[in-house]
């Protein structure tokens, strides 16, 4: 039996929009510690990873771990009938078949419960390795958010670069060129604040439309951490008192 | 234009 009640629904909701129009049949991973997902979007170019920690549900149980094949399309469906202040259980028998979902209003006037049915997917876990980065951006997730969406209106490639002073974010397309450079700063405003921890300075290329779906994570958290090394894929998290949602996205390199 | 890479360049199967 697994058991989670989630007395703030509405992260629930949150994480699920954040996440649906990249991967749309993920593979939940359910143990006594946490519920986690790793999955990667249909041209494996980014992948996304979220933990929830058991101890920060109100109420967690699971007794033994379990693989619970999830259509994102469908749990968002059903996640949208959930009021933005209901709490949400979800629920399944060892050896699932459906995942219980089960909405309750604040004041208990209103209770709706679905069954969601499960899928058998194959997993196509990939072996992250441990890694120290050679840059670590720390930001507000809206001002990212909107340096992302304002620069796709030039193209559809972010160079990012970051020193030991600034971090730059430039465009190049067919009206011209530009860039926003930020930096390093601790300013009391949280849209301002930046925070750089270079060992390396690093220099690289993106796709923006990855980009700015990850950025549907900023209502999840102020603050978005990048971590950047040279030729590998960045790092974009997301953290909340519930656990963290990161993204990763392969780099665009010179051939 | 830089060549977009797929995570497999860098990640192996686990």
């Amino acid at each position: 039996m697994f058991e989670a009640l989630l007395g703030n629904g509405l992260i629930l909701k949150k994480i699920i929009e954040s996440i649906k129009e990249l991967v749309t049949e993920v593979n939940f991973e359910v143990t006594s510690e946490a519920i986690s997902l790793q999955a990667m979007d249909a041209s494996h170019v980014a992948l996304v990873v979220l933990v929830l920690r058991a101890s920060e549900f109100e109420e967690y149980r699971c007794d033994r771990p379990q693989t619970l094949g999830v259509s994102i399309t469908n749990l968002a469906k059903l996640l949208k009938i959930a009021g933005n202040d209901d709490s949400i259980i979800l629920r399944a028998e060892d050896e699932a078949h459906v995942l219980t979902l089960v909405f309750t209003g604040k004041n208990n006037e209103k209770m709706c419960e679905f069954n969601l049915n499960l899928l058998t997917l194959d997993s196509e876990h990939l072996g992250i390795p441990e890694q120290e980065y050679s840059a670590e951006v720390t930001m507000s997730s809206s001002e990212f958010s909107r340096i992302c969406r304002e620069l796709t209106q030039v193209t559809d490639t972010l160079n990012l670069s970051v020193d030991k002073e600034s971090v730059k974010f430039a465009v190049s397309g067919d009206i011209g060129t530009g860039s926003i450079t930020m930096k390093a700063n601790n300013s009391d405003k949280s849209e301002e604040k930046l925070i750089l921890n270079v060992s390396d300075t690093v220099s690289m290329a993106f796709a923006l439309r990855y980009l700015n779906l990850f950025n549907k994570a900023s209502s999840l958290s102020d603050e978005v951490v990048l971590s950047l090394s040279p030729e590998v894929p960045v790092v974009l998290k997301f953290a909340f008192d519930l656990g963290e949602l990161k993204y990763f996205l392969a780099p665009k390199i010179a051939e | 234009k830089p060549a977009q890479m797929v995570l497999e360049n860098f990640f192996g199967k686990a």
